[in-house]
């Protein structure tokens, strides 16, 4: 338990950070392969139009993800969690130092692939956005409660593959609405941009309630 | 690390009993979704027909998967492991009590759906089994090395989505076999029964030289 109050404390100080230098930051969680690394780039596209945006990525191996986003041209920091399953309020932390971004701009931050551990971990976020891709069964926020619990919003992704999955969308969200009656959810997907406008809307509404 | 030494010990008093007893172990983990359930189901109803088998299943919350087990009439045991994100040796120690399955027979452990962490924990079976679906990416051996590193097979499935998504097959097996060269690659479709074949052969084969 004294690895949880610890973070506590790291993610306090982050928060204070975050809060004092006007820095919107979302901790974005799913399975692995949900589609978290296709939404930022899709998101980081259009925001980096209109005003400053960063992101950490969070990985056990490789670089692969931040070299998605470098592409794009936004500044990335990759996190390398070699056998940790989770991001961490220190790790963070030190990621947003070497980032340093722009006072008023949005952070997105990109968790290990995992639907359990990460729950746990406060970073310091204003916001905590889980994934769940239609592939993967609509029983996914009955059977691993505790993240859908702690999130904002549900982004039910890959949307464009539902007329050829056995995918519930209505008992999914009965059932993530049982764990936490007042999660948002948005349908979207991210290779094809369904859904786009209503998670970046989601996006400007929640930092404006943020700030 | 001491998790880790205390698992351990568990871990071979339970491999000495399923040796005593010829009682074949597998551990199957994949990402939440990736196919478990549906695969497991489909086993045990050809397997039951000829010889004997049990399943335990391992989740955060609810017995939805044991109940779909149970639906086949095999003898089946749910672990619920709260904020736990994996099976240990001593949960399944005690749910090999409860079930007690016949000498001789198959025991198919279902781990909680994570890519990450399950990998460190020896249960005590003689094989492990990772499950990819092709909606997930073809990048994660690469991303996730551990689980694939202790995978004694790595099971493709939901191929008949192949069509729909941008998964590269070859650069996938590419993957996994940097990581762990000695792995075997069955492509599977767990919904439609493509692949059955060659996975229901590589149980018997592998069981055959375990004995
Ligand atoms: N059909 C479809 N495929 C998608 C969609 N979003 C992502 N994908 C695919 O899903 C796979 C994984 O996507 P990523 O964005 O890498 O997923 P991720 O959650 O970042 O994965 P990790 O970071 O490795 O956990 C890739 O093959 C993507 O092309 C979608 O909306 N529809
Ligand atoms: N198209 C397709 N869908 C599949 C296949 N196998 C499983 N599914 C679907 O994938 C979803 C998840 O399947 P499960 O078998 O419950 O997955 P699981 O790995 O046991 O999930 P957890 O135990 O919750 O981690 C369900 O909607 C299944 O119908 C397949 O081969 N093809
Ligand atoms: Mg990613
Ligand atoms: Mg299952």
């Amino acid at each position: 338990q004294d690895l949880f109050a610890k973070n506590q404390r790291y993610a306090q100080s982050n928060r204070q950070n975050f809060e004092d230098r006007g820095i919107f930051v979302l901790n974005l969680m799913s399975s692995p392969g949900s589609g978290k690394t296709t939404l930022l780039v899709r998101t980081v596209e259009v925001l980096s139009g209109s005003g400053s945006v960063a992101v950490i990525e969070g990985d056990q191996q490789t670089d692969r993800d931040a070299k998605r986003i470098a592409a794009t041209g936004v500044p990335v920091h990759q996190i390398n969690t070699g056998r940790g399953c989770h991001l961490d309020a220190h790790g963070v932390g030190h990621a947003y130092e070497h980032l340093a971004p722009a006072d008023h701009s949005v952070l997105f931050i990109e968790n290990v692939g995992n639907l359990v551990c990460p729950s746990g971990f406060d970073l310091g976020e204003a916001r905590r956005v889980v994934i769940l891709s239609v592939t993967e069964g609509e029983d996914k926020p009955l059977k691993y409660p505790d993240m859908f619990r702690v999130a904002d919003v549900m982004v039910l992704n890959k949307i464009d593959l539902l007329s050829h999955v056995e995918f519930d969308v209505d008992a999914c969200c009965t059932y993530a609405r049982a764990i936490n009656p007042s999660l948002a959810i948005l349908m979207v997907s991210a290779t094809r941009g369904a859904g786009m406008a209503d998670w970046l809307e989601w996006l400007a509404v929640e930092q404006a309630q943020w700030v």
